[in-house]
């Protein structure tokens, strides 16, 4: 499903370069559950993103489902992201101005999914992640826990094939992070693929496979 | 140093209400290390924001240094802030569109620090949490636990007497975490008060004392 050779990312800065990836090579079948490990600044997210299809690698081929991504524009790499992955950012990125359940609702819109068919679906994405009574609010009306839940709930929206989840857990109890890891189990035995970042323990030993990334650098055979 | 007694906090929401905080008594003494745990959503930042002058409490009462606070201000309240407390938010609330150190040198212009100083104090925090080759970064030019960090560093600059850390490690992994932590307890040995929220049990177990919320109140005694 995915299949990466030699992928670079350098980030220009000033005057000089960070180099965020120095040729990484990642190989993750259609249904596999991955969790990608390291240190904070290693690379984790900067690789999420390029297997997202939110940013390009600087160099390095990545085939995705047997495309190659790297020859894509802008408008195919959006065509894909809204099709087959939903991705749960570190930041979270939910529109400020617009309740819970909108926010939710969004990738449906992309998917042409009817407006009343949209909010009920919403509500029940919102419902099994614990904020069935806060589906009105706005986000900045909402605890950072919420927030987090809001961004996994939108990623979920359009049962898509791959799930990318940036440090989902970072702003909630363990209480909670087990009921999302429970949504992400179940989906994974739908045969979703799972690609799943976090410094936490018990949110990456669900991860069957693990992938090491230490300074941009893939740890290890993979 | 702190006491509150009876705080509640109440957010209005369109036609109806959200109980933040229902009727919270905390006593913190100087110089205490304290851990506040509780499930998401259960007020843990309402009660941060409210004990670092942040927010107003809705009713009760609540004396910080002797001084009722809620009598105050919003300028009294900004010169409290300025002169004792150091916040590191949850959501870090770095401004965008300017470098580490300059964000680390924040607290410092208004407590009237020298320009050439602040650049040089700035630069040595961001050495002790890691980050002394990413002083000139912008945010956006960071990763998710670089920018946590530069949020941390920013609290300790005017070496404030209380600090307040609303999950200060969500996006860090254990090795980056404890080297926070154990920039907090040299604060506290220092005899610095410091007061952390956290969901994650290697953090809140360096808390001498912990505080128990669940929906909005405070669990035991206290
Ligand atoms: N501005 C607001 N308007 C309405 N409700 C709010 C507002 N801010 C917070 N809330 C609600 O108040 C409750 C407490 O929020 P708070 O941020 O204090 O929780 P928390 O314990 O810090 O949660 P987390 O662990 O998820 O960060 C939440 O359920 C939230 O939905
Ligand atoms: N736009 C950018 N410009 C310059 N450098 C950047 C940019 N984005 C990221 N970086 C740098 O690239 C490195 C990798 O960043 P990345 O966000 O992938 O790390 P990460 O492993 O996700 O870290 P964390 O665990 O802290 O979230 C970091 O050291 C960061 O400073
Ligand atoms: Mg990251
Ligand atoms: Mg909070």
């Amino acid at each position: 499903l995915i299949k990466m050779r030699d992928v670079t990312k350098v980030y220009p800065l000033g005057q000089t370069e960070v180099h965020a990836l120095r040729g990484v090579n990642v190989s993750i079948k259609k249904g596999e559950f991955i969790s990608i490990i390291g240190p904070s600044g290693s690379g984790k997210s900067t690789l999420m993103h390029i297997i997202g299809c939110l940013d390009v690698a600087t160099s390095g081929t990545y085939f995705l489902r047997g495309k190659d991504v790297s020859k894509m524009d802008g408008n195919q790499l959006a065509d894909i992201r809204k099709e087959f992955i939903g991705f749960i950012f570190q930041d979270f990125y939910l529109l400020p101005d617009v309740p819970a359940w909108y926010n939710v609702s969004l990738p449906m819109i992309y998917n042409r999914v009817a407006p009343k068919e949209r909010k009920k679906k919403a509500v029940v994405i919102l419902e099994s992640v614990g904020l069935g009574d806060r589906v009105n609010h706005l986000p900045n009306q909402l605890s950072g826990g919420e927030r987090q839940r809001v961004a996994i709930a939108r990623a979920l929206a359009n049962e898509p094939e791959i799930i990318i989840a940036d440090e989902p857990t970072g702003n909630l109890d363990s209480v909670r992070g087990e009921e999302i890891l429970e949504i992400l189990s179940d989906l994974h035995e739908k045969g979703k693929t799972i690609i799943i970042v976090s410094h936490e323990k018990y949110v990456a030993e669900r991860g069957k496979r693990k992938i090491y990334l230490k300074d941009g650098r893939v740890e290890g055979k993979n």
